[in-house]
């Protein structure tokens, strides 16, 4: 499983549909202050699923959406794909129930700003739960030692034994 | 279940021992449980020593000793349980020159099995990567993608000494 | 008492709306008090508009964004008391290049009324210095004072691209 | 008033007497990770009357006693001095009550291994309440926004409304 895509419309300072290519070992996002690059951190979570605003930094979910800037409108709507490459069988969607054999794989998730939420698994809509369980035991999704945000590697070690401990659960 | 616990405490524990030392070039860190008997739901206790100095409480560790522990810690859990890809955001920031290298060379080892993306202000970080996405917000409150060479990042980034005073 | 809060809290007030324009190069900031009927026990509130965006919540400012609104309160508290000397650890820590800059701008500027004192791994921050002190662990575990001029700093933590694969 | 000298002894990292000479407008303190940078400005809360361990990154104040390498043994004592010019007069030292008039007040914290301390100004011993008076009012002394600790610029922001009241009264 490999990640090959990722496209932004609508989700916080994207708010033109922007796409990035990733195919290399590694990338490296970069660029000034206050541009956006955390914010594509907080897509890939929220597309995995992520349901606390308060981990995407936001007072609330509808803070996702792209609120406007001196010279445009707010958007409608927050919409983030990550499409996969699949071919080595890792992931198994089966959106409501049924299994889609594809090599690529694509979720999306939609937030409307009137509270509305869609999913989708390869246009296929379906609930948050089937995205949550497609990447259950892949070492992704929300809370992962395999995403590491701003400022969180030195919450590491302040943690107490107890909240290590409950990381390591939620890591094995 | 218990067992899977155990073995992946287990292997997290020993990548943790080699990974420390790998990244600080010597001295000895380790992770147990708080009350082996109770396995299920013993906390974990974390300790770690650079090389030449004494073993000391780990909140006396500098910002970035830390963040290399830290660091260390996560690539355990990596080794154990690979994900197929990892999001690291600016987790250079408090690292030396030398340390910064340091990063970028274990990322590298582990990109082998995994894809990797780092968000990053350091050019030295920079140079690890294969391919760089630039970011910036020419309209004000509005990102958009722009392709950086490296060479142009470096540049964008380059310290020009200013004259002071 | 209760007028040198009042007075002490408008001058910061004050100086942090223009601070914070200033480090922005625009934009909007302000702190007030949540209960401005209860003086003596009411808390703090602050909200910050970088220039171009909306207002919005300061969570979402970036990690530089809020390190610089930071640094705009921290310097309207001494712009309203100076105290004789000021200490700054690692502060440019999540800063690129051009805040950086801004950054060592404001302190020189402040620096005609105390002395700083700023640690830094930055080299653009150590070319704001009028003297640089090394610190060094030539022999492990044990700190020693070393004379850096700042070619050698700058040569020290110069970044030499790393070839990438 | 102005910091013109800081000198460290078995404090912490800096075994070996230490001196730095503080006169220039901005100093710069730099050096490889673990070094001792931010050891240094532990050692100026120390001496301007910080009686929280944790504040100083250990466990319990004994903490600050250099305690050995691998090649050292521990020391037997920490000591910090900071020497002030006070030309202008804004310090107002007295020790035990007995005001003293030079123009250079030094500050002098010694921490023992048994636990014994003591304080000095101008090398008359005193106690730690009067060189926390002496600093009162100066702007400078534990606590203060003239001591910016690593990591600590984030948190200013973090504070929920009552903590950041909390510090508006400490500084004003
Ligand atoms: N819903 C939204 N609509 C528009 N802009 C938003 C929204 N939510 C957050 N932002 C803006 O996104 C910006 C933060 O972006 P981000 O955290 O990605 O920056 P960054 O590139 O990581 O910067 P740094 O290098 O400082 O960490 C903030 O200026 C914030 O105001
Ligand atoms: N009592 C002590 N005796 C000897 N060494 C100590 C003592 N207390 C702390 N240290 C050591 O001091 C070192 C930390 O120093 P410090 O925090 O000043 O580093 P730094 O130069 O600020 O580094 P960074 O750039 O990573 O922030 C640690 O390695 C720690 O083990
Ligand atoms: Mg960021
Ligand atoms: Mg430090």
């Amino acid at each position: 499983m490999k990640l090959t895509r990722a496209i932004l419309s609508g989700f916080k300072s994207f708010a033109d549909r922007t796409e990035f290519d990733f195919d290399a070992g590694i990338s490296c996002i970069v660029g000034p202050n206050g541009c956006g690059k955390s914010n594509i951190v907080d897509a890939i979570k929220w597309v995995l699923g992520e349901q606390s605003a308060k981990s995407l930094r936001g007072g609330e979910m509808r803070d996702v959406i792209f609120n406007g800037s001196t010279r445009r409108k707010p958007a409608g709507m927050a919409q983030v794909t990550l499409v996969f490459d699949n071919t080595d069988g890792v992931l198994q969607p089966a959106p409501n129930g049924e299994a889609d054999t594809s090599d690529t794989v694509a979720v999306t998730r939609r937030l409307y700003r009137s509270g509305q939420s869609e999913y989708l698994i390869n246009k296929t809509p379906c609930r948050l739960r089937d995205i949550k369980e497609m990447f259950l035991d892949t070492g992704i999704g929300a809370g992962a030692y395999s995403l590491i945000e701003q400022g969180r590697v030195s919450q590491l070690l302040n943690a107490s034994q107890d909240e290590r401990r409950a990381f390591f659960d939620e890591a094995a | 279940s218990r067992d899977r616990f155990a073995e992946t405490f287990k292997a997290v524990r020993e990548n943790f021992q080699a990974l420390f030392r790998k990244l600080f070039g010597g001295g000895k860190a380790d992770i147990f449980l708080i009350d082996p008997e109770n396995e299920l739901e013993s906390g974990i206790e974390i300790v770690a020593r650079p090389p030449g100095k004494e073993l000391r409480s780990i909140s006396l560790l500098s910002g970035g000793e830390r963040a290399m522990t830290a660091i260390a810690l996560v690539f355990s859990f990596f080794q154990a349980r690979p994900s197929p890809f990892c999001v690291l955001d600016e987790v250079d920031a408090p690292l030396d020159e030398a340390n910064t290298g340091r990063y970028g060379e274990i990322v590298k080892e582990f990109s082998k099995i995994s894809q990797f993306i780092m968000i990053t202000h350091a050019k030295r970080t920079m140079a690890f990567g294969d391919v760089l996405y630039g970011v910036t917000m020419q309209e004000p409150g509005v990102s958009t993608p722009v392709s950086v060479r490296f060479e142009e990042a470096a540049e964008m980034i380059d310290d020009q000494p200013v004259a002071a005073g």
